[in-house]
């Protein structure tokens, strides 16, 4: 009676940019600080 | 007002299948204990983001009826709107009828562009639900679809195994984790809401030294606490800012402190290689952290959250008949 729901896994968004070199990138088009965490991390909310 | 639902969508490592509506219409979902809605993107979205993933078309299924509710999630880098309809979700063999969900009409940013989901299943309590939507789950058991009002996660540890996880509606799989679950009292019902009793590094309390809050959350892929507290225990793992993230030495996971979360007075160690991500960088090994600072404000916070680098170790069970959340070691 159980309803199972396989999950694949992939590769995260972080690791595929990092993978192309775009994660600082990233983080700085969105101004995010994953080192001192300022306000503009509200985008991981 | 709904509160925001918690998606660190960055990490987002494990997908589902979904279907709604007559012939059935398929997406790629992620299945989240930290919000209650369900979205999808809509054929009339105009962002690029929405065009890049499957889309809803409502006049493609003869069991759709339009609601019109306005909808809109609020993210760091932009916002999500859409309107509410209703459909038959279809989850495993599982027919929800009657579910509204959000089809969206604007998708922010340009990171849904890249993700590997096309939408959001939200399993936390109703008092979650933007616009007040019933949650999948809770029609799932106002319809009797589950046996038992739970479910339940096993979130794979090998990235290279076939079977990337696995949700369970209506019970538990003994065989995903060892020994007996260790139940624990939802303390509020929105998000899964646990006490914590205190954290401990290799066996001395250095945080949440008269108890906290924390929720366990499969739409958060890391681990997060307060930011002072991640500052420092990034600190005390030897986690160094690394091109704008913090990793650490590969070499050293053997040298690395356990971290024990101890829950209704049983501890839940990790060790370094569990609440480390390895991952190959330019060729070679790379290891992040997996905490990641997060200050939730007053009234919903401050609390933890124990996102995907828990669960991987700790088969997590959602128990709505009882309100509380069962964890036992995952094999």
């Amino acid at each position: 009676s159980l309803k199972r729901v396989t999950l694949v896994r992939q590769r995260s968004l972080r690791k595929v940019m990092r993978d192309h070199g775009q994660f600082s990138h990233f983080c700085k088009a969105h101004k995010l600080d994953m080192i001192e965490y300022t306000e503009d991390c509200n985008v991981f909310k | 007002e709904a509160n925001e639902p918690l998606i660190s969508y960055l990490d987002l490592e494990y997908f589902g299948q979904i279907s709604i509506g007559t012939p059935p219409q398929n997406f790629t979902v992620v299945f989240d204990t930290g919000s209650s809605n369900l979205w999808v993107p809509s054929i009339y979205c105009v962002s690029k983001a929405c065009a890049a993933h499957n889309q809803f078309q409502p006049v493609q299924s003869s069991t759709y009826q339009a609601v019109g509710t306005p909808f809109s999630i609020e993210y760091g880098t932009g916002s999500l709107t859409g309107i509410i309809g209703s459909d038959q979700v279809v989850i495993e063999g599982l027919t929800v009828s009657n579910q509204q969900f959000a089809e969206s009409v604007s998708e922010p940013g340009k990171a849904f562009l890249d993700v590997s989901f096309d939408g959001i299943l939200g399993l936390a309590y109703p008092s979650l639900a933007v616009d007040g939507v019933t949650p999948v789950f809770d029609n799932m058991m106002a319809q009797n679809l589950v046996e038992l009002p739970m479910f339940s996660f096993y979130l794979g540890k090998n990235p290279e195994s076939p079977l990337g996880g696995e949700v369970i509606f209506g019970g538990f799989d003994p065989s995903r984790f060892m020994g007996t679950l260790n139940w624990v009292p939802v303390t509020q019902q929105g998000y899964w809401q646990i006490q914590l009793d205190n954290i401990q590094l290799n066996g001395t309390v250095v945080f949440c030294m008269n108890g906290c809050q924390a929720i366990v959350d499969t739409g958060t892929s890391l681990i997060t606490g307060p930011t002072k507290d991640i500052k420092k225990l990034q600190n005390y793992i030897g986690a160094t800012p690394v091109d704008g993230e913090y990793a650490v030495d590969c070499n050293n996971l053997g040298m690395m402190p356990d971290v024990t979360f101890t829950i209704n007075g049983v501890p839940y160690t990790l060790a370094a290689q569990a609440y480390t991500l390895t991952d190959k960088y330019a060729g070679t090994a790379f290891c992040s952290s997996g905490f990641q600072g997060l200050d939730i404000a007053p009234p919903a916070g401050p609390f933890w959250i124990l996102g995907d680098v828990f669960i991987r170790q700790f088969y997590s069970v959602f128990d709505r008949g009882n309100n509380r959340v069962g964890l036992a070691p995952a094999v």
